[in-house]
């Protein structure tokens, strides 16, 4: 009866995970690796793609005829981040005029990135109210979790937009490639990297979409963020869930020695990579001046 | 609950839209 209750949390978990994240790791593995027919995703891989992209960025569809005319073949390989023709991006521009909207366009994008953070933020939030006895948590437990929680399980959630070349952002309708995203000007081209490094070697984990639900809840579930004022009920949910997520890797992937030790090592890794994206976003709101962060994430980096 | 109004709003309204 017990691996029942276990197995009936796993799919309960799943299921709100479906329901409020918009782009799975199955939906974005297809994408990347050209399976989804006709569909592949624009490419943005200097400033002049984005610049072409821009109006899309963030959008859940993209107009058919607007999309497929620019749209760069993934090939059959699926997409990478090579073979895209001459680089015409930030280091080759040195004309002052295209250097300033080259900036006011990396900051557009940035703000872009505000915005889908926040609304995943909001998403987060609705499957952590979905996690069974959660909303029974003293309310400033409730969020104290999120506040601590929630960019932890964007990074996470990211990692399966990822591959070494570039990531998959807009709902995975556009693809940015990695080298893109590393010739942004300081400190931007700083902040992608770590993430990309901690997916690839995430991904190597092979998780589905039902394991990623269930690890997505125990890093919520975490008793030892600061400032919780009963720390008891939370521990004894993580400890319900832990157990759902070892029997769940163990008929999911009987083959995978040690994988549930090695996920739970990755929230380690997490944390650090955390503490650098605070510092990263400190640390803008320092050198540009016209950079204003998103009322919600203010509230989340606060004093994190 | 002044510094995390966003995220209080978020919690306890399931159905009406927050303003993000």
């Amino acid at each position: 009866p017990e691996a029942a209750d276990l197995r009936a949390l796993a799919r309960h978990l799943y299921e709100a995970y479906l329901k409020y994240f918009p782009l799975t790791k199955a939906k974005a593995r297809a994408i990347l690796s050209g399976k989804n027919g006709d569909n592949a995703p624009f490419v943005i891989h200097d400033m002049k793609s984005l610049m072409e992209g821009e109006q899309f960025i963030n959008c859940r569809q993209i107009p058919i005829q607007e999309h497929q005319p620019q749209t760069l073949s993934a090939g059959l390989g699926g997409v990478t981040g090579v073979h895209l023709g001459p680089d015409c991006g930030i280091l080759g521009m040195t004309n002052i005029s295209e250097q300033g909207s080259a900036d006011a366009l990396e900051l557009r994008f940035f703000h872009s990135c505000q915005s889908r953070s926040a609304e995943g933020v909001r998403e987060v939030t609705e499957f952590a109210k979905s996690i069974p006895g959660f909303i029974n948590l003293d309310l400033n437990d409730q969020v104290t979790l999120l506040k601590y929680g929630v960019i932890e399980v964007l990074i996470i959630m990211m990692a399966p937009l990822m591959n070494k070349d570039g990531t998959l952002i807009s709902y995975g309708q556009i693809f940015m490639t990695r080298e893109f995203l590393k010739s942004l000007r300081k400190p931007f081209c700083q902040m992608m990297e770590p993430k990309f490094e901690f997916s690839v070697k995430f991904n190597t984990l092979e998780l589905d979409d039902s394991d990623m639900a269930l690890f997505l809840a125990v890093i919520i579930l975490s008793g030892d963020r600061p400032g919780l004022l009963n720390v008891k009920p939370i521990e004894q949910l993580q400890e319900t869930v832990l157990h759902s997520l070892e029997l769940q890797l163990k008929l999911n992937h009987p083959d995978s020695v040690q994988l549930f030790a090695k996920l739970l090592q990755k929230m380690t890794d997490l944390r650090q990579i955390v503490t650098d994206h605070v510092h990263l976003i400190q640390l803008l709101k320092k050198t540009e001046v016209d950079m204003c962060l998103h009322p919600l994430l203010q509230e989340i980096m606060k004093d994190l | 609950k002044e510094k995390h109004k966003i995220l209080h709003q978020l919690l306890q309204n399931s159905t009406s839209p927050v303003d993000l």
